[in-house]
């Protein structure tokens, strides 16, 4: 679930 | 990047400029509903506030400046230059039936309780139900511009090629966003109908319209 903080797409 | 992420915003980008270039040449916007349109430019501004503090890469932040250029251009497009054209009349959604609930579902259900971090959540879940108002306007008006369906088109399309590259992700990258995957799927589920006129119809040269 932490790894959706870094949101790379748009 | 993987091609049903960039085909996904390629597809994006073709709706957004398809709907402007239609208002724009027309000089008419017409059958567009622009509650939509407002909420769609509130989903990518609350969005890409993380323009000012991260950078991703060129291919990001060009695409977000443009998402968002365009989104304020067409809601000018309706609301002032062209205001005479509106069709106010026919687009009474009341958007704050889904503003509200998805702010609060955006306060309750986010990866962080952060400001940055529950206003990008609630921008997925505003995008997930931003076009229910133009929606709305087609199933009262009964029709649509075929234009106006191409526009649909692109934008559905977009969401479905997204779920294609979250299933990608996740087998080649361990990568996945629940909150994303399931605004993704409430959206596309959303414009199943729609296809389905699409394809029967508008592809076969007739027109968008719906029995009486």
């Amino acid at each position: 679930w932490q790894r959706g903080i870094h949101h790379d797409e748009l | 990047m993987n091609i049903f992420r960039l085909t996904g915003d390629l597809s994006h980008l073709a709706a957004i400029i398809i709907l402007l270039l239609k208002i724009w040449k027309s000089r008419s916007c017409a059958g567009i509903s622009g509650k939509s349109q407002v909420l769609f430019a509130l989903v990518f501004t609350t969005r890409y506030l993380d323009l000012l503090t991260s950078f991703i890469s060129l291919y990001n932040t060009t695409m977000k400046v443009i998402y968002i250029g365009c989104s304020y251009a067409t809601v000018y497009l309706i609301y002032m230059k062209l205001k005479a054209t509106y069709d106010g009349n026919h687009d009474t959604f009341r958007v704050e039936f889904l503003i509200v609930p998805v702010g609060g579902l955006a306060f309750l259900v986010n990866h962080d309780f952060s400001p940055l971090e529950i206003l990008w959540t609630f921008s997925i879940y505003l995008e997930s139900v931003a076009i229910l108002p133009q929606l709305f306007m087609i199933s009262k008006t009964g029709e649509a511009e075929t234009i106006t369906t191409h526009y649909l088109f692109f934008l559905g399309l977009y969401r479905a090629l997204y779920l294609i590259n979250w299933i990608w992700r996740f087998y080649f990258e361990g990568f996945f966003d629940m909150i994303a995957i399931v605004a993704g799927v409430v959206q596309t589920i959303l414009y199943c109908d729609f296809f389905y006129l699409y394809v029967t119809k508008v592809l076969k040269g007739k027109k968008l319209s719906l029995p009486a």
